[in-house]
């Protein structure tokens, strides 16, 4: 099962939900891989790999051709949760992807064949409804979409909502929306209330479990570590823990 | 003066700083245009302008041609701050702009010398380094970068600051980082403290005043106001006034 894990407002939680969730997959006994499509490489740091391992053996050396997609992939520190790194050279991509032509299905011929070896792929995309999302929304089964309890975070739903929409219209038939997942959630405000209660009232597919902000959530990545590793205890972590077993039942059937 | 407001890093603060900076600045006698050059069109929304009025009116038309750019310029509420705005529709300009050529310089041509009318124009641009970002900072004189305190937005700092160097080289020499501004600083937290030190260590462009993070400052965009009208008495409106006294004392010198 291939999800990508993806919405075009920045900051929202998509690297955070992309690993923690992977993590916490594992915990069920699922295997679980990462695919950091965003040049800023955020899951791939946020994983504990240093960047210079990954210079020449990216994402990017599989889009040029380079390399087959199971020569970059790697283990974390995690058992059973492996990643396919990114590195900032995945912004040439994009331009490059466009003057070549066919550019979404880049991603369904080269990664999805390989991917389909673990229970869940997790493809972190990056914050915008270009190329590099397209391609992750055609080569994908479902779309998890992280949305921050924010007022300007509301704002591109139905625009994402749509180009889910026209991406399963055109080509992948199979695509659809595994769920919403709201972040960042502070219970002492209004204003998080207020968005929660719209997301649940307009998208029913939301999950039942909210991401609280916490700040253990945003500590975690400066030491490369999952939540899992840096404070299972914590309330984010159980959080995550929370959302793993949702997403199983919903999509593995209860 | 054209500053382009620019950081790859999803949800920093790119916005919310020029819409805040820009009706602040009006306060200190100067006129401001924000240009929303970013398809989510948050500062079109967070200045309060009904996407409806923009529809077929916005920057991707000025791109294609169809309108001139002073024809989409629109007052807002605030006496001295108009917007261009933008719409859904400017993602689609992405691709043309690549397939038609010169994709860096048709901000330049097409609104530098419109802005210049402005004292201050404010480029608020989406969250990657793509060619809607790139125009900008071909059609600018300075670039203000804000910092969210947080440890996966250092991470790109490196590579913004090589894109910038890079147009400097290539495109459009005058370029220079008119300074970083850190934002959402929450002073009780060693990380927020941590990020702040490590900024203002590498970056001694780094402006004195950091944006605090204050409900406040979340809040506004829902009710289409900047903080100057929602909240003045606020930390966040006093902090933003700070930081355009601190703007215009560094380039309109003391
Ligand atoms: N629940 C949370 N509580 C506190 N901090 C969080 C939480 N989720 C994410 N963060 C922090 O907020 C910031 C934004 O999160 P993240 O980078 O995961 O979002 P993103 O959508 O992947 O961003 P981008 O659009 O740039 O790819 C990060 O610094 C992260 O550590
Ligand atoms: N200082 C602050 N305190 C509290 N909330 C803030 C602050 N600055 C911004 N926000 C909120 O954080 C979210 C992200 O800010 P904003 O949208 O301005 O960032 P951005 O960099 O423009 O995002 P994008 O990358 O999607 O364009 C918004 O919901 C905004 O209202
Ligand atoms: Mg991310
Ligand atoms: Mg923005």
């Amino acid at each position: 099962m291939i999800l990508a894990v993806a919405n075009q407002k920045g900051g929202v939680g998509k690297t955070t939900t992309s690993i923690n969730l992977g993590a916490y997959l594992t915990r069920l006994g699922r295997s679980v891989l990462v695919v950091d499509c965003d040049p800023q490489a955020n899951a791939t740091t946020a994983l504990g790999i240093d960047r210079r391992r990954v210079e020449g053996r990216s994402l990017y050396e599989v889009l040029t051709g380079e390399l087959a997609f199971e020569q970059i992939v790697l283990r974390t520190a995690i058992d059973g949760l492996d990643l396919a790194p990114s590195s900032p050279t995945l912004a040439g991509a994009e331009v490059e992807l466009v003057e070549a032509g066919a550019f979404e299905t880049r991603f369904r011929e080269l990664i999805r064949p390989t991917a389909l070896r673990w229970d869940y792929t997790l493809l972190d995309c990056p914050p915008s409804l270009g190329v590099l999302t397209a391609n992750a929304l055609v080569a994908a089964d479902g779309v998890i979409v992280p949305v921050q309890c924010e007022y300007l975070a509301l704002e591109g739903l139905a625009q994402l909502m749509r180009t889910i929409e026209l991406v399963r219209r055109r080509a992948n038939p199979g695509l659809r929306v595994a769920g919403l997942v709201l972040t960042m959630y502070d219970s002492r405000t209004n204003l998080s209330q207020q968005v929660a209660e719209e997301v649940r009232t307009h998208f029913p597919d939301t999950f039942q479990v909210a991401i609280p902000r916490t700040i253990r959530l945003g500590e975690a990545p400066s030491f490369g570590q999952t939540i899992l590793e840096y404070d299972p205890a914590s309330r984010g972590a159980a959080a995550y823990n929370a959302l793993a077993e949702e997403l199983v039942a919903r999509l593995e059937g209860a």
